[in-house]
């Protein structure tokens, strides 16, 4: 978080902006589902913070190694949920387990994102030097309630979460008075509907949303294939990882004095002109030799010993790294260069061991100067941080991606936050901290960016809806970096980013706290949607608390009123209704303009929108209709209303479907 | 028993505000079930009172098929489990 405020304009350094406006979200309570909280941490500190917001009706439960005077006016919140997780687990013993029974974080995980969401100011931090500043939280003043439901299963050596607990938590948390929840937690593709309790998350979060909650979860990290994002119900916050415009260059020299700048976390000393070697059969050996980094340990000993070692590997994984430098490390060599797709985290090789990554070009020039020189060497220095140009912004490769594969029609992720290489607190016995800080990367940690931010924008606006909330937050994201150049979404091949990596954009805190307009949602809304999924009447009934009855002929997805407009399977002309309330200036005129997509017409009525004191709703219809002949793939546009000062802007996604329901291979 | 699971029963909004009343409600479902109060009590595992309706409860497979035909109840559903993202 050294960077992630500065990068997306939120720092206090601007006189009047969302920060100082909403005296950095003090009223406002993010509730966290997760591993639990690590107290200790200076992140929690409650320096300069006033008393607790009246709201607040929760508590902080003693337990193992935790008790109530952990709490304070930063951290004023914790409880854990573990009787599912212990019925389901007859193996686990509370007793020798690791964890802690209690709110404390065994894992690191929790605490983590607590900081990115609301930490208190910490200056001068790094890792090791690296990434250095102040971390803090998106809204520093804002008041941090832990709910852990997620626990360490000691013999199978993961970190699991029952939804049984997690629903338990968000029915607390409901009880209790936050004002967002933040979950970085996922389920696995393929899911279940949204009103399907197997999905607890999206179940929980459907009457926290109804009570005016606001739900922000992780997208997932199983990018970057296609549909495979998760949390996907259309009344939560799904959230995309981007990267900073930061980068941990690490110079690599080669005897021929070509420099190279790879990526590592190396924080050691300067690794001198030492041995280069790519194991490969020079011919007359009758050895095994292999430059695959996941089988170096196939090479003998003297084949790699007191050398820095080139392999190549095809998986995207940070584990191949750190077991190509555990393969020659163990066989007495000095260091070893990964060439590999952009991937996962970049994470530090253990015993600070230099372990740099390439991508594939560079690991080409690097093997074509040790086939071509008689005895190649290589020197490698500390890594060192850059920011800013000429470092660009990237959707993470592992950030999961739409379409939505439950439904469609309905835009996920909705909104994209830097979730990579994120330094933030944790607790002090996990593995690569430095004193309590580490860097991790995930849409865990892009989650809890869009909670602060939430976090400030409800503060500023309490009686907005969380729909109105998120539709601030899509139409007037970045869909460049805040530089103004394109964002490139990482994948094989890197392609330019479109809604379906990271829906509407980077999020742009500044602008979503003056939208102009917002695409709301009411419970009638909700209601439209789930009649139009099919969900029979007296589910929606139960769900709703009231005798409801779908219209007939059942309503279409199409009209769902969200700040996004998605048609997978277009073959007749469609028309569909959107509705925008105005909160901007009263006496407000919005003209629309569409930015086009091709083979697709679209057509708005009217052209114009006008709002005053007694207008401040306006519903508009938009026609779309295709001229393709064959089933196409989506192509991308948007629609923007504008008064000159606001631009309201929604993308808009078509895939033409001459023939529907079909699948083929071309 | 061994191949009791835990389920999560899913009755929709409250009907209720007192949640003292909301529980009392959910363990007379399962009293009702499972025929005793001592089983109804070593069953449920959390009742769902604030935010909406519904509770958490150790329940065989045919348990969980009687629950789910009572009127009323939206879902009942074998709990699942998440991962860190």
């Amino acid at each position: 978080t050294t960077r992630t405020w500065d990068y997306l304009g939120l720092s206090a350094a601007n006189p009047k902006n969302l920060l100082n406006e909403t005296n950095m979200g003090e009223q406002m309570i993010i509730g966290i589902i997760d591993t639990g909280v690590w107290p200790e941490s200076e992140v929690f500190n409650d320096n300069g913070i006033g008393p607790v917001p009246s709201h607040w009706k929760g508590g902080c439960e003693s337990g193992e190694m935790f008790n109530s005077s952990h709490c304070n006016k930063k951290l004023i919140g914790a409880k854990y949920f573990i009787n599912a997780f212990i019925a389901s687990h007859e193996s686990f013993n509370s007793t020798e387990s690791l964890d802690f029974i209690s709110p404390r974080d065994f894992d690191g995980h929790g605490t983590h994102v607590a900081t990115i969401a609301g930490g208190s100011y910490v200056p001068n931090i790094s890792y090791k030097g690296l990434a250095g500043g102040t971390v803090r939280g998106g809204a520093p003043h804002a008041r941090i309630a832990m709910y852990k439901a997620c626990w360490y299963l000691d013999n199978l050596d993961i970190t699991t979460c029952s939804s049984a607990d997690i629903l338990k938590a968000m029915d607390e948390a409901m009880h209790d008075g936050v004002d967002v929840l933040s979950i970085s937690l996922g389920s696995d593709v393929p899911m279940y509907p949204e009103t399907d309790v197997r999905d607890g998350i999206t179940t929980g979060a459907f009457h926290a949303v109804l009570k005016g909650i606001t739900v922000v979860c992780s997208g997932g990290n199983d990018g970057p294939e296609a549909q495979t994002v998760t949390n996907t119900a259309p009344w939560i916050v799904t959230v995309a990882a981007t990267t900073l415009d930061r980068s941990f260059a690490t110079p690599i020299t080669l005897g021929n004095s070509k420099a190279i700048l790879g990526q590592a976390l190396y924080t050691g000393p300067e690794l001198g002109f030492t041995s280069l070697v790519y194991p490969e059969n020079p011919g007359n050996s009758n050895e095994s030799f292999s430059g695959t980094c996941e089988f170096l340990d196939f090479n003998s000993n003297r084949t790699m010993a007191g050398k820095v070692v080139l392999c190549f590997t095809t998986s995207p994984y940070s584990g191949s790294v750190s077991r190509a430098a555990r393969y020659v490390k163990r066989a007495g060599g000095l260091g070893v260069i990964i060439a590999k797709h952009p991937g996962y985290a970049l994470r530090p090789c253990l015993d600070d061991f230099p372990c740099v990554s390439v991508d594939y070009e560079l690991g080409t020039d690097i093997l074509l100067y040790i086939r071509s020189s008689g005895s190649p060497v290589v020197k490698i220095q500390p890594s060192k941080t850059l920011i800013g140009q000429p470092v660009g912004t990237k959707v993470a490769t592992f950030s999961s991606r739409g379409p939505n594969s439950i439904s469609a029609a309905i835009l996920k992720p909705d909104i994209a936050a830097p979730g990579v290489s994120i330094l933030a607190a944790t607790n002090t016995n996990t593995t690569f901290n430095d004193r309590g800080f580490i860097m991790l990367s995930g849409t865990s940690m892009a989650a809890p960016v869009i909670s602060g931010v939430v976090a400030l924008l409800k503060s500023l606006n309490r009686d907005w809806s969380p729909a109105a909330i998120r539709s601030a937050i899509v139409t007037t994201a970045w869909r460049t970096d805040p530089f103004g150049e394109q964002i490139f979404a990482e994948g094989s091949p890197r392609k330019l980013a479109d809604p379906f990596d990271y829906g509407g954009g980077l999020v742009n805190p500044e602008k979503a706290a003056k939208p102009g307009l917002v695409y709301d949602l009411g419970l009638e809304d909700y209601v439209l949607y789930m009649c139009s999924a099919a969900y029979n009447e007296s589910s929606i009934s139960q769900l709703v608390g009231k005798g409801t009855v779908c219209s007939n002929p059942k309503p279409s997805v199409l009209d769902f009123n969200l700040p996004s407009i998605t048609i997978p399977n277009l073959k007749e002309d469609v028309t569909l209704t959107r509705t925008l309330t105005n909160v901007g200036p009263l006496d407000s005129v919005y003209k629309a303009s569409v930015e086009l997509l091709s083979g697709v017409q679209v057509t708005v009525t009217p052209e114009t929108l006008v709002f005053n004191s007694t207008t401040k709703k306006v519903s508009f219809k938009v026609k779309v209709s295709t001229t393709h002949k064959i089933n196409t793939g989506y192509y991308f546009g948007s629609l923007t209303w504008s008064d000159s000062v606001h631009n309201v802007t929604i993308p808009l996604s078509v895939r033409t479907q001459i023939l529907q329901n079909y699948y083929d291979e071309n | 028993s061994p191949d009791s699971k835990v389920h999560i029963v899913y009755l929709g909004e409250k009907q209720h505000d007192d949640p003292e009343f909301v529980t009392e409600s959910h363990h007379q479902m399962l009293w009702s079930l499972l025929g005793s109060k001592e089983d109804a009590r070593d069953s449920m595992v959390y009742s769902y009172r604030h935010g909406f309706s519904g509770f958490a409860a150790k329940l065989t497979k045919s348990q969980a098929k009687k629950l789910a035909d009572l009127p009323g109840v939206v879902h009942v559903i074998p709990h699942s489990f998440y991962k860190l993202s």
